[in-house]
């Protein structure tokens, strides 16, 4: 954030922004953002993507803002850290949120299979648009986004998961748990939940017993006299 | 099979096959030799009953003889030098809620490789892996958790024996929370302020054994126990530690980064972040590792929301149409949906980046054994924040799936509880998260 000057003459401080933009992690925060998204109803991923790293250098340049206002005020550093730990958290998981976006993003092209690329196009969509509706209220607040992209992104999203519902159960078997793996009744392999649920309950140590031992002892007495 | 999970497998527009191997790296033909192999050994290798209908002390017993027969067969059917393999095995036979080796695997066997100096990796990691002793990771005290200078237990080096003096000077001090501390582990990686010359060079790892080879007794000088019941990971012996002038030999403090020289002269490491390697290794196997239970949770909801069925979309259903059409899918309707599928999308999201970190962190090391520690901040920090974000969705999106299942959700016969409890502690171990998030916006801050 200290470094992060979008408008300077300087050539240096360009060439420097320049080599930093490359940083896979953290580079996006170099980059002068654009007042306005991109985002329609034909958007690519990247559009989506760009909306989240506003999201996140905007939460970072504020809270730097944020800390040396303080600091202006008479705080100390540490401080002025203490009383930014908020923002501070919110700019840390905007930013750690945009890099498992970009990764994701990154992953599909890596998917040969024409069909398991297709359905994780879905996945990926109904990730995206959830998420950005998760995290937009800064983008809307600041008009980098408005009420009919927020529409848009709705839709996508409600439209992804129509498109997943049919790939729903072969998604979850492609994980190949075994049901030894998932120690779970509900989550059989073979659906037959009911029929087992009481079969596992016969497990229960307390069926060893028509009556408990103590019954009598306290609540068979109890109740007689 | 129950048809109305079959229909929807019919319906589907892809291999799950193919997927499969996608996830798991091209290793799902691997996993499947694995499974089989040990579902081939019976009785031997599976739990006596469901653990969740055992007492704790049945379950440790249960996972004690389990690890047992896990060690005799490891080699038969894993590559034991390969991480990813021994945790699968573990999990398979032990599962994963607590047992003898799993923090030998996953935290002291990796804190030895990225500490000990080449001698000391040959006196010890060959005993680590042939498992002839039983190894954990105390870093953690009862007072002092995710800052690490302030931990107190000291190792004070005294040049007349060439030893250094293991103390717990407060009850603070306490190491209190690692996981097989309690009962199991004879060895274990302690992380203490080391002092010499009179001076202190903060926390360093030391290789110290606690209890007796032959009779498992804990030694004379330490003071071990079971820190007592807790939310999940029942069959883990989550233990505490005190040291009362407890001697250790000089070549015990891991020497791969920093040294201590006989006459008492500090060598520094390379990096001065270079001993946590072990804490980044562990963060980039959880966040992966994590996303697998909540890729187990959710498959689970799936499948039960597509045999559970409940009510009608369509109101004024006659009783003789509900008797043959049924009430409806639960995850036909459309908030059952909101509430699955994107925790299913956070499968894949957080698997994936698992996967990346992993490999950077690959990278890392081999750059720190080539004398080069640039890229530690970037993982130091990225790591952090991740390990921080992905412990909170993964929490909250296994919740969603104990949710979905409505009453039998809250059932331990959905085996969800215990993946959520054992998750939960992810949310605080290996570093609590809003630290986590401080750490990472430290670096965004000088960016």
């Amino acid at each position: 954030a200290a470094e992060c000057i979008y408008v300077t003459d300087n050539i240096e401080k360009i060439k420097e922004n320049e080599f930093k933009m490359q940083n896979a992690i953290s580079g996006y925060i170099y980059r002068k953002p654009n007042n306005f998204s991109q985002i329609n109803q034909n958007s690519n991923v990247f559009d989506y993507l760009e909306a989240f790293e506003h999201n996140s250098r905007r939460l970072i340049l504020s809270s730097f803002d944020y800390i040396q206002k303080l600091k202006k005020l008479g705080k100390t550093a540490e401080e002025a850290w203490n009383e930014a730990g908020v923002q501070l958290c919110q700019a840390s998981k905007a930013h750690t949120q945009t890099f498992l976006v970009r990764t994701f993003i990154g992953t599909i092209p890596k998917i040969e299979d024409f069909a398991v690329k297709s359905v994780m196009e879905d996945i990926l969509w109904l990730y995206l648009s959830y998420e950005l509706v998760h995290s937009a209220v800064g983008l809307l607040e600041e008009g980098f986004l408005s009420s009919q992209q927020m529409d848009i992104i709705r839709k996508k999203m409600f439209d992804s998961l129509e498109k997943i519902r049919p790939n729903s159960v072969a998604l979850v078997d492609s994980f190949d748990f075994t049901d030894r793996e998932l120690r779970s009744v509900l989550g059989r392999k073979d659906g037959k939940v009911y029929e087992n649920l009481l079969e596992w309950a016969s497990n229960s140590p307390l069926n060893e017993y028509d009556v408990l031992p103590f019954h009598e002892k306290y609540l068979g007495s109890a109740m007689r006299e | 099979v129950n048809p109305d999970l079959a229909e929807e497998r019919i319906k589907a527009t892809f291999d799950p096959y193919q997927l499969g191997n996608f996830f798991w790296q091209g290793q799902l033909k691997r996993r499947r030799e694995i499974v089989s192999y040990v579902e081939a050994q019976g009785a031997e290798l599976s739990p006596r009953m469901p653990e969740v209908f055992m007492s704790r002390m049945e379950q440790m017993e249960d996972v004690a003889r389990l690890s047992v027969g896990m060690a005799k067969h490891a080699e038969k059917v894993i590559d034991v030098f390969k991480p990813e393999e021994q945790f699968y095995l573990n999990s398979l036979i032990c599962g994963f809620n607590g047992s003898p080796f799993h923090l030998h695997l996953i935290m002291a066997l990796p804190a030895m490789i990225n500490n000990c100096d080449d001698e000391q990796a040959g006196e010890w990691l060959p005993k680590l892996l042939n498992r002839e002793l039983i190894a954990t990771y105390a870093q953690t005290e009862m007072g002092h958790g995710t800052n690490l200078r302030a931990l107190e237990t000291t190792a004070t080096y005294d040049p007349s024996t060439e030893q250094f003096i293991l103390n717990t000077p407060t009850i603070t001090a306490t190491k209190w929370w690692p996981g097989t501390l309690g009962k199991s582990a004879n060895f274990c990686v302690i992380i203490a302020q080391l002092w010499t010359n009179g001076k202190c060079y903060g926390p360093h790892p030391f290789w110290v054994q606690l209890r007796d080879i032959e009779t498992h007794k804990s030694l004379p000088g330490i003071t071990l126990g079971d820190i007592g019941p807790k939310l999940g990971t029942s069959s883990n012996d989550n233990g505490f530690l005190r040291f009362d002038n407890y001697r250790i030999p000089r070549r015990h403090m891991l020497m791969k980064h920093a040294k201590v020289l006989p006459t008492g002269e500090y060598i520094p490491p390379l990096h001065a972040k270079v001993g946590y390697t072990s804490m980044m290794y562990v963060r980039s196997m959880m966040i992966y590792g994590h996303a697998i239970y909540l890729a187990q949770a959710v498959t689970i909801a799936i499948r039960y929301s597509c045999v559970r069925r409940q009510g009608e979309i369509n109101p004024g259903f006659t009783i003789v149409q509900i008797y043959f059409a049924g009430e409806v899918k639960v995850l036909d309707y459309k908030t059952q949906q909101y509430r699955l599928f994107p925790v299913l999308a956070h499968v894949f999201a957080i698997a994936f980046t698992g996967i990346y970190i992993n490999q950077l962190y690959y990278t890392v090391i081999g750059d720190i054994n080539a004398g080069d520690a640039s890229l530690l901040a970037d993982l130091h920090s990225l790591g952090s924040g991740l390990k921080a974000l992905t412990s909170w969705q993964i929490t909250k999106g296994i919740e969603q799936c104990r949710l979905s299942c409505g009453g039998h959700g809250y059932s331990d016969a959905s085996g969800i509880p215990s993946l959520y409890t054992m998750v939960a502690g992810s949310l605080t171990y290996e570093g609590e998260n809003i630290v986590m998030l401080l750490q990472t916006a430290r670096s965004l801050m000088k960016i």
